[in-house]
């Protein structure tokens, strides 16, 4: 089974050795600050207060074993870029590094690191695709005789797979997606209904109040 | 249509306001620091360079109009918190705020914040997460008679959908998950198989070499 280092205990650092460790793995957690290495003690299966940017301190405490390591040491853009070139030359064999900016990225990257993470720019993206991705599904206008309408799912619906249901051969509707709770489905044939959907279908208005009046 | 305002031009604010816009909306992007505001000015619909724990120069800009607010200020956490509840205070609808830590989320939804974000958590929490799902999938072992292997999409299945290829009748065989660069999908039936991916199959080990040499 692999075997896992996080260097840098903050919010970031923190996380993964949490869900790594749920994940049954064995992380060796690191930071050159003891207090913050003392909340990781009952956690992860390792722990060891140590400045990383000391190659000699990384070797002492057996680094060269382990299979990836993280690198999440944040604002100190110097001590992660130094950290990283140290793993690189003592051959670790995967290295991911939590980034600050482009440049702290391109340096990383040209040293040989394996994956880099910008959580600030990747969270942004997310929030703003799942806006928009929630907004498209609220109001498209389409012309008129057809309509896109949100629907409650029914109890007449649940356990009903799409391909089942058969909207397309039955009532000429297109499930277009379904919204279940904050997630948008784009639904495979075998997807089941449930009772907390909102079934997004577009069609002509007749076939939809017909299969609005059949779910009710 | 939605209206949406950033307030906070950092890494993840910048991030918002470039994929709203993408996404069609417009979207009034605001800081306090005229060089952020700037940047910003080519792609954001509207901006302004306002102090928003101010809540005249709020109302002076118009932020009553607006559907939806991003608060994505950073350290300045009581900066955060202000605005958030001036903001609460205007009347406006939906209000999402990145938080630093725990305090600072428990303040903030208790004012009334409609959704929180700490980027490095999720992130954190994601590539744990993306870990331990490629591990569990390279190493299960099964019984004397049954394995689990990883062969390489071949050009004889490229364009095939899972349905159509039907392993399971032809082969007892059944495919797992599909590895396609870093992602792992669980395939519908009408997953299409590409020249990249990589098939998790399970199954008797004279049938998984049966189909590998059906594969070469
Ligand atoms: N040379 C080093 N050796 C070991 N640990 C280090 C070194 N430099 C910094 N760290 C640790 O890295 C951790 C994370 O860094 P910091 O708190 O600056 O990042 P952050 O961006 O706030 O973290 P996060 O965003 O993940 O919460 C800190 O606990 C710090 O002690
Ligand atoms: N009262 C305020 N009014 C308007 N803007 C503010 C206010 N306080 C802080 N800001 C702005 O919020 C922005 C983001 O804050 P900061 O850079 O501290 O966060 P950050 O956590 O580094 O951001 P990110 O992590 O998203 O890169 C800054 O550009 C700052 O000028």
């Amino acid at each position: 089974k692999k075997t896992f280092a996080v260097i840098g205990l903050g919010r970031f650092g923190t996380s993964v050795v949490e869900e790594l460790t749920k994940g049954g793995f064995e992380v060796l957690a690191l930071d050159r600050n003891s207090e913050r290495v003392d909340k990781m003690a009952k956690t992860a299966s390792h722990v060891a207060v140590v400045d990383t940017s000391d190659e000699s301190a990384l070797k002492d405490i057996g680094i060269q074993s382990i299979d990836h390591v993280i690198v999440a040491i944040g604002k100190d853009i110097e001590d992660s870029i130094l950290t990283t070139l140290i793993l690189k030359e003592l051959g670790i064999k995967k290295i991911t590094v939590k980034v600050q900016n482009e440049y702290h990225e391109k340096v990383v990257r040209r040293l040989g690191a394996d994956e880099v993470i910008q959580p600030e720019r990747v969270t942004g993206r997310r929030l703003a695709h799942k806006i928009v991705t929630n907004n498209i599904l609220e109001f498209y206008d389409l012309n008129e005789h057809y309509s896109f309408i949100v629907i409650e799912s029914s109890s007449k619906l649940v356990g009903y797979t799409v391909v089942n249901l058969d909207l397309r051969a039955k009532y000429d509707i297109n499930i277009v997606a379904i919204k279940r709770g904050d997630d948008v489905i784009i639904p495979s044939p075998d997807e089941v209904f449930t009772e907390q959907d909102q079934l997004l279908l577009v069609g002509k208005n007749t076939d939809l109040e017909k299969f609005s009046a059949w779910c009710e």
